[in-house]
Parts: C-alpha cells; sequence; structure tokens
C-alpha cells in the first residue's frame, strides 16, 4: 500500500 | 480528490476563515472555547508533522500550513491580544480539557495501524480532534445568545468531517480495499457529537430565530 496515499488527506 | 473531501476541506476552511473574521474584525471572541482553539491547535500539530518528512501536493502543503498557521493565532489572539481575551468568557469555558488529552494518548498507545512515532502521534490526533469541540458545544449550552458567526463557525466545522464520511463512503466503493476503520470511527464519533447541535442550528434557522441550545 503505497504510504503517499495512505496519509493524503487532511 | 472527490467532491465530497473538497466540500469537507472547504467547510473546514471556511469555518476558520469565519473565526478568523470575527476574532480579528470585531475583536471578540465571546462564545469561543479557547479549550477547544487549544485542543484543535494541538490535533494540527499532532497531525501535520509530516509536511516536514513528506510531500503529497501544492494543496495538501498550504492547506496544512494554514490550519497550523490559523490555530495557534486564534489561540495567540485568546490569549494575549489585550482586546480579544476580554471578551474571552473563562468562568463559562470550565471544560477540564486535559481529561481528553490523557485518554486520548493513551488509547493511541494501545490501538494505531503502526507502532511508530508519527503513527501513534497522528492516531492520537484523530482521537482528539473526535472530542476536540466538547469545551466548545459544553461553553455553548452556557453562552444564552449565541452570536450568529459563532453559530456557524461550529456548524461548518462540524460539516466538515460529515463530508468527510461521505468521502470515505465513496472512496470505499471507488478504490480497492481502501479501509481506514481508526479515522472511520473517530470521524463517526466526531459528527455524532455535533448531533444536536446541527438540530437547533436547522431549527433555528428554519424559524429565523436566534440560536440557542438547551441547558
Amino acid at each position: 500500500k503505497n504510504s503517499k496515499r495512505n496519509k493524503d488527506e487532511l | 480528490m472527490n467532491i465530497f473531501r473538497l466540500a469537507g476541506d472547504m467547510s473546514h476552511l471556511f469555518s476558520i476563515l469565519l473565526l478568523l473574521l470575527k476574532i480579528h474584525t470585531i475583536k471578540s471572541c465571546a462564545g469561543v472555547s479557547l479549550k477547544t482553539q487549544e485542543l484543535y491547535a494541538l490535533v494540527f500539530a499532532t497531525r501535520y508533522l509530516d509536511i516536514f518528512t513528506g510531500y503529497i501536493s501544492l494543496y495538501n502543503t498550504l492547506m496544512k500550513m494554514f490550519f497550523l498557521w490559523s490555530s495557534f493565532t486564534i489561540v495567540w489572539y485568546m490569549r494575549y491580544h489585550n482586546v480579544v481575551r476580554r471578551s474571552y468568557d473563562k468562568d463559562q469555558d470550565t471544560f477540564r480539557h486535559y481529561f481528553l488529552i490523557l485518554p486520548c494518548f493513551i488509547l493511541a498507545l494501545l490501538v494505531h495501524e503502526k507502532f511508530t512515532f508519527l503513527e501513534v502521534l497522528w492516531t492520537f490526533s484523530l482521537y482528539l480532534e473526535a472530542v476536540a469541540i466538547l469545551p466548545q458545544l459544553v461553553l455553548l449550552q452556557r453562552t444564552r445568545n449565541v452570536d450568529n458567526l459563532t453559530g456557524h463557525y461550529v456548524f461548518f466545522l462540524g460539516a466538515y468531517r460529515s463530508f468527510y464520511i461521505l468521502n470515505w463512503i465513496y472512496r470505499y466503493f471507488t478504490e480497492q480495499n481502501y479501509y481506514k476503520w481508526i479515522t472511520w470511527i473517530s470521524g463517526l464519533v466526531q459528527t455524532a457529537l455535533y448531533a444536536d447541535f446541527f438540530y437547533y442550528y436547522v431549527k433555528s434557522w428554519r424559524n429565523s430565530e436566534r440560536l440557542q441550545l438547551p441547558a
């Protein structure tokens, strides 16, 4: 799971 | 990015702009809970540390910087600005918000996705944000006549997480194995806390009368 996508929300 | 998340972010941004407008233009923070503002400053400080470690998008970075700057600025205004601070009713804003911080931190140490420093702080910020509005809601019940700006501020602040719930539903159905239980449950608790406020807010808007929460 790409970590960037993991925390792409505010 | 989807329209629900954009609507949520814009609602959140708008709520903060309303509060900044109130404090900066009429130099008043009557009816605003300093404790909720301090909790939100802590939420952003523990959640947006990743602007130093990674880059997601210009939008993401700019919004995080604005949320960090605005939350600390509002706390500074309410604590130290000698005109604004006079309108802060500290003997009404008595919710013991420190009692919210420790349980959220302990829960983050117990329930998280990964046991790393940033991840535990990030999880802590989610739990804390879920309950951060409590001092403000308690203060609204004590403040007899809630002024419009404060009422709108709380409404859009509550609406932002409601839009996020629609965003999570949308992403669950459109992206493979997208699930974030901790975020979702925290968001549901957070929005549930606004339930009765939303009811009285819509009622006051429908009957075009002043917003009053029952004591």
